[in-house]
């Protein structure tokens, strides 16, 4: 049964994307059979691999909203052991269209269980660990990737603002799993953008550490230009700079997403 | 008649409410009578000027929802020649409920022209320039602003990704003009998070200068680690330290919107 984890944070700009995009390419250079899910309307995911946003074809909107079947819609292949379901502009006017649809907190679920169930893939087909981007808000599609999921991963920048949105997050999160998500666990939370040589960091660190303990992984993703160059050549960083400070760090946090799991 | 301003982009992270918070406060400092409203469910432009976001009192939401009166909700003199109206974690659900509602887009608009009125605020009350921060996306809350506001002012972060999606946003204020708000123009773009020292920083400012010419502020602001630890005193940049790169950014660039007012 593939891993599914839903990267999620209402705040802005934490590094979701960049955790979703680079984790991903980790876990399939590790050999992982990994699917990327693209659930914001922004697309960044998508084009974060090079993919071109604005091509004319079927995207997760089509999969949620419309019906459109899995294999309709993946992307197979996009880096070796990885396969992607981009999104596109036409996701934005799904927050709308989804609270007129029957099931609207279930719709990505159910057409994940569909293409992921033993029944309709080939062994060699089933995904490991499926990973899914969300949006910087709350609404509809958070909702549907926290209902498909089974864990969360949460970026947290190194800020104030950051940290003040934890709590809502958090409480979200139960809300979900009390209304229509039993299994839905944290996954772990990763320190992103953090600046050493700032007193700000530091004191988010350990106030973080403080509180999550065990959740908060290991590996802190240091701020690093290369991290912001990357997605401008459509490449994940271990493809665009694999020795800078974070390539290593998502190879290490791809190790400790890898190991979490055998636990659980 | 008092400017409205909205300070919007779906981009998350991209310094919407550290503009709207800092520049409201030089705008004040100026003695221009000022007000900013909070539009975002995470409520980061009342806490950056140390309001409590959890207090119990009525708020934007009060008065979009459930036709609270301005002076109700309104918190007078948070710094000389300032008000705020409040955002609080309730403002999350607003989205859905407001879809079911009358006028949907217009709550916010007839909410501040009954309160902006020559007929119901003695001269001396009557605000310069009206500040909205928004949320990181374009729902129903950022429609609103848009539809309320006489312009648009766009914080663009230094980013390939944030660049990437400008195109949507101002997709997005074309469509609300030609239906909603035919006066909605673009006030200006500012560059945030510059880094003077990175590749990508330069590039950005050369292709949006060279896009949008004219309305591109001259100040650019730099990345600057005080604006980032200012919120968690509750205090602008001004009060928290006025001698740092970014609040004289900031305070050149509240130069620059009072000029561009004298024009329009
Ligand atoms: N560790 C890092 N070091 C330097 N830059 C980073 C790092 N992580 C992310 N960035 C850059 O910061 C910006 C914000 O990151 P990203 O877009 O991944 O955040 P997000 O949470 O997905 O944003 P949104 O809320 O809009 O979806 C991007 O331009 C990205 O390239
Ligand atoms: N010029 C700057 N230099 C350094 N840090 C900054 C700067 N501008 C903003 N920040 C910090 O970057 C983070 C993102 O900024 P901010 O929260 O203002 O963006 P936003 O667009 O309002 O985010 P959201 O999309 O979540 O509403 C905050 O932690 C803020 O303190
Ligand atoms: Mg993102
Ligand atoms: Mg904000």
């Amino acid at each position: 049964m593939a891993r599914i984890i839903a990267v999620a944070n209402q705040k802005g700009g934490v590094g979701k994307t960049t955790t979703a995009v680079n984790l991903a390419a980790c876990l399939a250079a590790a050999e992982k059979r990994t699917l990327l899910v693209d659930m914001d309307p922004q697309a960044n995911a998508t084009s974060g691999f090079g993919i071109d946003r604005k091509a004319q074809r079927l995207t997760i909107y089509d999969l949620i909203i419309s019906d459109a079947s899995f294999e309709q819609v993946v992307l197979r292949g996009i880096v070796p052991w990885l396969d992607v379901i981009p999104s596109g502009v036409n996701l934005a006017g799904a927050q709308v269209e989804l609270l007129q649809l029957e099931n609207r907190e279930n719709r990505l679920k159910r057409a994940l269980s569909a293409a992921l169930s033993p029944l309709m893939m080939a062994d060699e087909r089933r995904y490991d660990v499926v990973l899914i981007d969300c949006p910087p808000s709350l609404g509809l599609l958070t909702i549907n990737a926290l209902v498909a999921a089974r864990s969360v991963l949460v970026p947290l920048q190194c800020e104030y603002y950051a940290l003040e949105g934890l709590e809502q997050l958090l409480d979200t999160v139960k809300l979900v799993r009390g209304a229509l998500n039993p299994h839905l666990e944290i996954e772990g939370i990763v320190l992103t953008m953090f600046d050493g040589r700032t007193n700000l960091s530091h004191q988010v660190e350990t106030e973080v550490r403080g509180f999550f303990g065990e959740k908060v992984y290991q590996t802190v993703i240091p701020r690093n230009v290369r991290l912001s160059e990357a997605p401008s050549f459509g490449k994940p960083i271990v493809f665009y700079d694999i020795s800078c400070t974070g390539a290593l760090a998502y190879i290490n946090l791809a190790k400790e997403v890898m190991n979490g799991g055998e636990e659980s």
